[in-house]
């Protein structure tokens, strides 16, 4: 999803 | 997930895989940093907490599990494989890394987005990761032999923050995505202490020559 979440990269 | 998203995270996983094809079949981790190798255990064990918080997808899972069982085999394999660990360059491995882990506790502690447990360790885990290459950088430039597998490693390595940053440049344009500056200026200063050795590879690649860099 655009914006939102910072946590969804490794 | 955007190609350069993709490649950064194969690159960061074949750079693992060269480390472990290194300590496995050569049974050497010469001029490996085992500090290094401990920040990034940590790095991963802060990061990943959100495996028992948040679920994103199979594949995010099972990177996050390959890249904390892979940096936790590595590390044991350094301090107590028989063979691998007499190989260990223990005497130039000297940066004082426990000063890495407290400036970024305090900095984790000063500057985060929100303050709560999961995201400030999270915080910390991108400022660790940072500076997380500096030991290993600091005994390359005291090995007087770096060889093939040790070379490539650490430039994977590199590769993979610089694709990051790709990544985040796409994300930003074409997904509209918000600024995130926490994560972004700190794969710059990870990327940017990187330069020097590119330099220094390229041109041994070039020139066919061995990788050596300057004292």
């Amino acid at each position: 999803a655009a914006g939102g979440d910072d946590h969804d990269e490794l | 997930m955007n190609l350069f998203r993709l490649l950064g995270d194969m690159t960061h996983l074949l750079s693992i895989v060269v480390l472990l094809l290194k300590i496995r079949t050569v049974k050497s981790c010469a001029g490996i940093s085992l500090k290094t190798q401990e920040l990034y255990v940590i790095v991963f064990l802060t990061r990943y907490l959100d495996l028992f918080t948040k679920y994103y997808s199979v594949y995010n899972t099972a990177m996050k599990l390959v890249f904390l069982g892979t940096s936790i085999g590595i590390v044991w394999y350094m301090r107590y494989h028989k063979v691998v660990k007499q190989t260990y360059s223990k005497d130039e491995d000297t940066f004082k890394h426990y000063f890495l882990i407290l400036l970024s506790i305090i900095l984790a502690l000063l500057i985060h987005r929100a303050f709560d447990v999961i995201e400030v360790l999270w915080t910390f885990s991108l400022y660790l990761e940072a500076v997380a290459i500096l030991p290993q950088l600091v005994l390359l430039q005291k090995s007087r032999n770096i060889d093939t597998l040790t070379g490539d490693y650490v430039f994977l390595l590199g590769a993979y923050r610089a694709l990051y940053i790709l990544n985040w440049v796409y994300r930003f344009l074409m997904e509209n995505h918000k600024f995130r500056w926490i994560p972004w200026i700190s794969g710059l200063v990870q990327t940017a202490l990187y330069a020097d050795f590119f330099y220094y590879y390229i041109k041994s690649w070039k020139n066919r020559e061995k990788l050596k860099l300057p004292a």
